[in-house]
Order: structure tokens, then sequence, then C-alpha cells
């Protein structure tokens, strides 16, 4: 292991003993691109537990968020300076490497300051500082490994474990995938039933949708077969993310409070990389005339 | 730089104290923390609308989990079912409930070489949401156990 990147004590932990070793530090990846790592062995047996690797979604989104508000030994308070420990750490039964990738994102960089990229070259560059973590820590090697993610996770870690499939020195034994984007055109389909169902547009605008959008049972909300479908989907795609519901968990609270419009309008950098084109357009154009009256309000 | 909904104060202000970069080894050169970077964000091309191809080339050699907490609307369990079930992986069973604490803990459809799991009550970050349950899950999932 790189004496240089152990981590020898973390400001707000009280015990001055961390649960088990940790490591931080960079892992190359092509050209100029240096990818930051945080490294948490495990607590129960870190030399007979299996490797994980762990990825926020975005894209640019830091998995560093993952270790301190997810599933990493500790956990941040609201105080923003102490940490607790977390009794359901997934360290408890793993090795856990949490990877800020792309380049551009959390502590991770490229010398070059290019941060455009895409999904093969983050898969790639992703694949190369995988390596030279194993070069950096030859004890891993061997281990079962596995790669699991959240979100555009759900990009990542099939882009990735392609890659690593084809390297038979890997012990790559499956992947894991939580709340993934996994197919865009499924994604906003289902979140107009999801809405529906989820008492978030009410039956007036269901009606409208199955009247407009659906023919033979089938339903088209993701590329509207006519104007009025595009007007419907564009009604509750504004209803689901521009109003204040927290669209990452419909029955909690949106933290500080319904936003204004302003702050909805800046989701768009996400959002667009989630939903079909047409489910964006209130976003793109909220004053457009594509709105249609909503009773239910 | 900001997720809609979702506060990420704490966490911003810890990592960018001089302290706890020095902890982590991180150059003075490197920028502050941010949850998310808008410019990558922005700059980030995709490439792939669905993952369909690449899980056929991974599920004949590799086994998968895909987990769902059933709170969220960014990324709805209702999709991602729908995409398992799209792979046309052999049923190894019905849909059934799992159990975490004495409690149901969502639902969960096997397949071969693949499982697709709801997670009740959970929002998009199942382990923040539903720890325990979380934790249970990734154990089993490691252990390939059901």
């Amino acid at each position: 292991q790189p004496a240089e990147d152990e981590v020898k004590s973390l400001p707000g932990v009280f015990n001055p003993q961390l649960s088990s070793r940790q490591y931080s530090g960079y892992l190359s990846a092509s050209n100029t691109i240096k990818l930051h790592y945080w490294f948490v062995e495990s607590e129960r047996d870190p030399v007979n537990d299996p490797l994980v690797l762990w990825m926020n979604g975005g894209p640019g989104c830091s998995s560093l968020d993952g270790y301190l508000s997810e599933l990493g030994p500790y956990l941040i308070n609201p105080d923003g300076t102490t940490l607790t420990p977390n009794p359901n750490s997934w360290s408890k039964v793993a090795n856990v490497i949490f990877l800020e990738a792309p380049a551009g994102v959390g502590f991770s960089y490229s010398d070059d300051q290019n941060y455009t990229t895409s999904d093969n070259e983050t898969a790639k560059n992703n694949y190369l500082a995988l390596l030279d973590f194993f070069a950096k820590f030859p004890n891993m090697a061997k281990k079962p490994f596995f790669i699991t993610g959240e979100s555009y996770g759900g990009v990542y870690v099939p882009t990735l474990s392609v890659k690593v499939m084809a390297n038979a020195s890997i012990n790559f034994q499956g992947f894991a995938i939580g709340n993934g984007l996994l197919d865009s055109v499924m994604n906003t389909n289902t979140a107009v039933y999801y809405a529906y169902y989820h008492a978030i547009i009410g039956e007036d605008v269901w009606a409208k949708l199955q009247q407009y959008c659906c023919k033979d049972g089938k339903c088209n909300f993701a590329a509207p077969p006519n104007q009025q479908c595009q007007d419907l989907v564009i009604t509750v795609q504004n209803t689901m993310m521009g109003i204040g519901i927290n669209p990452y968990d419909v029955t909690g609270d949106c933290a500080g409070g319904v936003p204004g419009h302003s702050s909805l309008q800046k989701q768009n950098t996400f959002l667009k990389h989630f939903f079909e084109p047409s489910f964006l357009k209130a976003l793109k154009n909220p004053k457009g005339n594509g709105s249609v009256s909503f009773d239910s309000n | 730089n900001v997720i809609p909904c979702i506060d990420a104060g704490p966490q911003t202000q810890y990592l960018n104290t001089a302290e706890v970069r020095l902890a982590l080894h991180i150059p003075d050169n490197v920028s502050k923390w941010a949850i998310c970077s808008g410019v990558v964000g922005a700059n980030y091309k995709r490439q792939y609308q669905t993952m369909k191809d690449l899980f056929n080339m991974l599920l004949p050699k590799h086994r998968a989990l895909i987990y769902n907490g059933d709170a969220d609307m960014m990324c709805n369990f209702l999709g991602d079912q729908k995409f398992v079930a799209s792979l046309q992986q052999k049923e190894l069973g019905p849909r059934r409930p799992w159990i975490h604490a004495k409690q149901i803990a969502g639902f969960v459809h096997e397949y071969d070489q693949i499982t697709f799991m709801t997670v009740k009550n959970a929002g998009h970050m199942v382990p923040s949401f539903t720890p325990g349950a979380a934790l249970q899950m990734i154990t089993n999932f490691l252990n390939n156990k059901p």
C-alpha cells in the first residue's frame, strides 16, 4: 500500500483510531488526468473480504458524497465539521473504493483543464485509473471485485465493466446499480406513469394523456405523436420537476423549500441526460405556450 | 453545482476545510470541492441511450443487481424493472417481498444472472434513506445469496 496516501486521521472524528485503514490520493488515467480516490479497507476482514468500487452519478457528481452521506464508514453531521461512525457502512463487509470521475469532478482534475468528455472516454479513464489502483494496491488485485454505482452510474458501471471483463487478470465477479439510468426512453415513459400512480398528476391530465398519447394500450410519452400529447407531456414534466416536489424522494421534503424558478432552470444541466428531449421543453421554455390548463391544482 | 432539493452544505463545508484537504492529500492547486460539476455536466457527451447491449455482453459471465428506491422519480423503479424484464433472462421465481428487521423492505424478482429489487420508501440514494436494508442487500449480493 502507498504509505504516502494513508489517511492517518480525519478531522471531526472523535475516536483518534479510524475504524479501518484508509487511503486518499490520485490515480493516473490517460494523458494529464488524475482521478482522486478514497479507499477504505474492510472493517471486518480486509484480507478475505471482496473489493467494491463505488461511483456516484451526475454525470459530473462526486463519489465523496457517497462516502459522507451514503455508505462510507463516517457520515457528515449537519454542522459540517464533525463525522459520525456509520454502523451500516458497506466497509463493514467489503474493501470500498470511492472514485471521483470524470476529471473535473470533486478533487479530480486534468492538467490541461479540458473537462469535455463522453461515456466511452470516461470508461477508458476509469479503467486506466483502476489499473493504477491495482498497481498501488497489489494486495487487492486478486480479490473478488465488484463495480457498483448509482444514478448515472447506470452508464458508468456497465461501460467500465465491459472493459474490466476483458482483463483476465482482474477477478471481476459482477456489478450492482442503484436507481440507475439504464434506458432513457423507458425512464421517460415510465416517469409519467409514476407521476400518475403517486398522485402527482390528476385524473384530468391522465385522461387527456390517454386520449392523445396512447393507442391500443401503448403510450408514447418519450416521443409524443402529436402536438396535444407534447403539450400534455410538458405539463406533466413541469409538475414533476418544476414546482418544488423533490424528484429524488417524492414522499419527502425538498431541502430549502420550494425553489424559485431560476434555480429550477439550472436543473436542465443534469435532467437532459436522464430524459428524452420532448420531456424537457418546459424547462427550456418555461413561458412557452405549451402548458395545458391544470384543473387539479 | 447544485442538485435540486438536496442539501450538500455540510459535506461541502467539511471537504473544503484546510485540515480535511491536508488529511486527504489534496494539493493546494486543486479547486474547491463541489458535489457536482456544472462544467462537466454541461459538456458531457452521452453516447448510450440504452444499456441493453452492454448487459447482454456482461450477463453470461457476470451477475448483476439492479435496485431502486421506490420513492425516486429521477430514475424510477418502473423504468428499471421494465429494463431488466426486457433482457429476457430466465425467471428463477415469482416476484416476492424481501425482509429486513422483520419488516417488508421491498420486493425482489430474481432472474438468471440478474436480480431486480425495490427498496421500500427509499429515495434516489438508497444507502442514505434505508441504510440497514441497503447493507443487507449488498452483503447478500456480494456473497451470492438470495
